[in-house]
């Protein structure tokens, strides 16, 4: 997995679930 | 009925070019059954399941943009700021995100798209190239953007092409948050 990929989506799963 | 000898095909070695191919399987490069062939190879229904996790996931992601304007680079300012400019004029929201995520991944939006006329960029018609050729064109006036990113993500797995290097973290957001393949363990 493309890092740049996986960081995104880790940071926006967790502002999607705090928000 | 054919998928099984399109696949035996498409997986022969040494392997066909895409130019022969479309010879000798004309109506896999008609949008409806390549679509129908990509559902066959991997269970998506991909032009409905892109369109649901655009509708879904969409003004999300513009959303974490936007409310967080600051730490991103000069480029995506722009992009977001358009985006902004063109919001009541119908934009598609799936080209916004596109364009948006290629320019966070610092790719050039030419390694995805090429303007065919750059007189006149509000055309809605679009090809696929693949090999340097057109194999696909969109006849039917009511194609959207989506039924084009449709088709252009497809035909990466219909014929096994590897993304270019020039859209790979594109390519790849497209994959494992849109239209949510992720291979085991390659988390």
């Amino acid at each position: 997995l493309n890092s740049h990929v996986a960081s995104f989506i880790k940071e926006f799963t967790n502002y999607d679930w705090l928000n | 009925l054919t998928y099984a000898s399109q696949r035996s095909a498409i997986n022969s070695r040494p392997s066909l070019s895409v130019d022969e191919l479309k010879r000798e399987w004309p109506f896999l490069f008609m949008k409806k059954f390549l679509m129908q062939h990509f559902t066959s190879l991997t269970g998506i229904e991909l032009y409905e399941r892109l369109r649901e996790c655009i509708a879904g996931k969409g003004r999300r992601v513009l959303q974490f943009f936007k409310t967080q304007l600051l730490r991103w680079t000069k480029e995506v300012k722009t992009v977001l700021a358009d985006i902004e400019r063109l919001q009541g004029e119908n934009m598609d929201s799936t080209i916004a995100v596109i364009l948006l995520m290629m320019t966070f991944f610092k790719e050039k939006d030419d390694a995805i798209f090429l303007l065919a006329d750059r007189f006149h960029p509000d055309i809605k018609k679009w090809m696929l190239c693949v090999e340097g050729k057109v194999v696909i064109q969109s006849v039917n006036p009511q194609d959207d953007f989506t039924s084009a990113l449709a088709v252009f993500f497809a035909s990466f797995y219909i014929f096994n092409l590897e993304y270019q290097a020039e859209a790979a973290s594109t390519l790849e957001f497209i994959q494992r948050f849109l239209v949510r393949i992720n291979p085991e363990n390659t988390k």
